[in-house]
């Protein structure tokens, strides 16, 4: 399985919703 | 410290490299619609509540190779509950042997736990401080989206416990604490049970060797400024490992026993995190909907390709702007999961070597001079000299058209100035 890390991850805002089972990448969040 | 266009960012050097003082920066307000905020830090940073003046960083070399750990935790993990992949689940039995201890019931018998092998851990993790019990005491733990049971070190150790930064916590001096008991339904909610004295027991063994065992227990958990009655977490009285001086760890996965889940009529299963660009800055882990703002891009959670962790679709890459040429096919046959403790991205062999080799061929034409490899990093740079560098961007691009373009801060990973590497491994092959 391909796995994205933390360091990348690195000032996103990455948002996880089981209610809409969604995934989510907010730029620049801080 | 860095700037960017579709094509190039550009990177302070210096940037890779921050100093020892946790600089005096403004807290991340809460978005409009988060319910809860807490600051989230480097475990190893100068901001972190755990640092220590003397203490000592991990290497990098240790870093590295304790997050190749946590991968292969995750690939037997998948490979067990999906089926797919070449390595399979390895059991690895834990003997809890709990005592007798104030305030737990006795029993005769000697539980066995059967601890489910593959959790994984790094010492490259994010740390957050909550409040347990009533009067609430502040821990600071790992959180952690590829695991779902919170556990702290629990006096009076009846086993033993690593050493932590922050007194232990203590059942006896809570006044809302309360083992659960194995005829509940939530004991049955752990992948890993047993039973002493009617009490029942949980246990997690991690990838490396690291296990933490004991009672699983409720008792108010405070979040930010927000109570959790009735919290289910583990009591650890038998917990080793490379843990840091953390008090434990917040699992936040999709299992039932993770925060996420048991917080649901309270956030509706929703929260977000922003870890900083550097490890003495500060971000933040929100729960609640609408927590990551507005301007996210968003894509499905594949929830039926397995437990605990967050499935997505990832179905190319970009670099400088041009897509990178991998057959979509290569990211549906392995699988992506976005997981908040692995530092470097893990990518299949066929889009690791195509990626590493457009990223290489960027840097090539800014004429930089190339690095011996490092551990699991093999594209590396030599930037002795150098004060500001413009790297490729890199894009990685989901189902639905969701974009994450990787900050420049998270493009590359220095070793030292005379090696800075793609922050990018191979998994060795297409089908892990």
């Amino acid at each position: 399985v391909a796995i994205v890390g933390n360091t990348q991850q690195k000032t996103y805002g990455v948002l996880y919703d089981l209610g809409r089972k969604t995934v989510g990448f907010a730029p620049g969040s801080c | 410290a860095a700037g960017s266009s579709d094509d190039r960012a550009l990177l302070s050097v210096a940037s890779l490299f921050p100093g020892p003082a946790c600089p005096a920066t403004a807290e991340h307000g809460p978005s409009a619609a988060a319910s809860a905020r807490m600051r989230i830090v480097h475990q190893h940073g100068p901001c972190s509540p755990l640092a220590d003046a003397h203490g000592k960083r991990p290497a990098h070399d240790e870093i590295l190779a304790a997050d190749q750990n946590r991968v292969e935790s995750i690939q037997r993990r998948v490979s067990a509950t999906t089926g797919r992949g070449k390595l399979t689940k390895r059991a690895a039995p834990v003997q809890p042997a709990p005592k007798k201890s104030p305030g737990h019931s006795a029993s005769s018998s000697t539980p066995s736990l059967p601890a489910t092998s593959g959790r994984a851990l790094s010492t490259g993790n994010y740390v957050v401080t909550v409040g347990l019990g009533t009067p609430a005491s502040k821990y600071t733990v790992v959180f952690d989206t590829g695991s779902d049971t919170t556990w702290v070190q629990c006096r009076p150790c009846v086993v033993k416990c690593y050493r932590q930064k922050e007194p232990l916590f203590d059942p006896a001096k809570s006044s809302t604490y309360a083992n659960v008991s194995c005829s509940d339904p939530a004991c049955d909610d752990l992948d890993s049970n047993g039973c002493t004295g009617g009490h029942c027991l949980y246990a997690v063994q991690y990838g490396d060797g690291s296990y933490t065992v004991g009672f699983f227990a409720q008792d108010t958990l405070t979040i930010a400024h927000d109570a959790i009655k009735g919290f289910r977490f583990g009591c650890g009285e038998k917990n080793s490992g490379l843990f840091g001086k953390t008090a434990g760890l917040m699992g936040l996965g999709r299992g039932k026993t993770s925060l996420t889940v048991q917080a649901y009529d309270k956030y509706g299963g929703a929260f977000a995190y922003c870890l900083p660009a550097s490890s003495s800055g500060t971000g933040y882990l929100d729960f609640g909907p609408g927590s990551a703002g507005n301007n996210a891009r968003l894509t499905p959670m594949l929830a039926d390709k397995g437990p605990t962790f967050y499935y997505v679709g990832m179905t190319g890459i970009r670099v400088g702007g041009q897509q990178v040429p991998i057959a979509e096919s290569v990211f549906s046959t392995a699988g992506t999961l976005v997981d908040s403790g692995t530092v470097i991205t893990r990518l299949p062999a066929t889009a690791y070597t195509a990626l590493s080799k457009a990223f290489a061929t960027g840097m090539s034409a800014s004429g930089y001079k190339t690095a011996p490899a490092y551990s699991i990093l093999d594209t590396c740079y030599d930037f002795t000299g150098l004060s500001d560098v413009s790297l490729p961007t890199v894009s990685l691009v989901f189902q639905g058209g969701a974009c994450l373009d990787v900050d420049v801060s998270g493009i590359v990973y220095a070793i030292s100035q005379a090696q800075v590497c793609l922050a990018f491994a191979s998994n060795g092959d297409d089908e892990s």
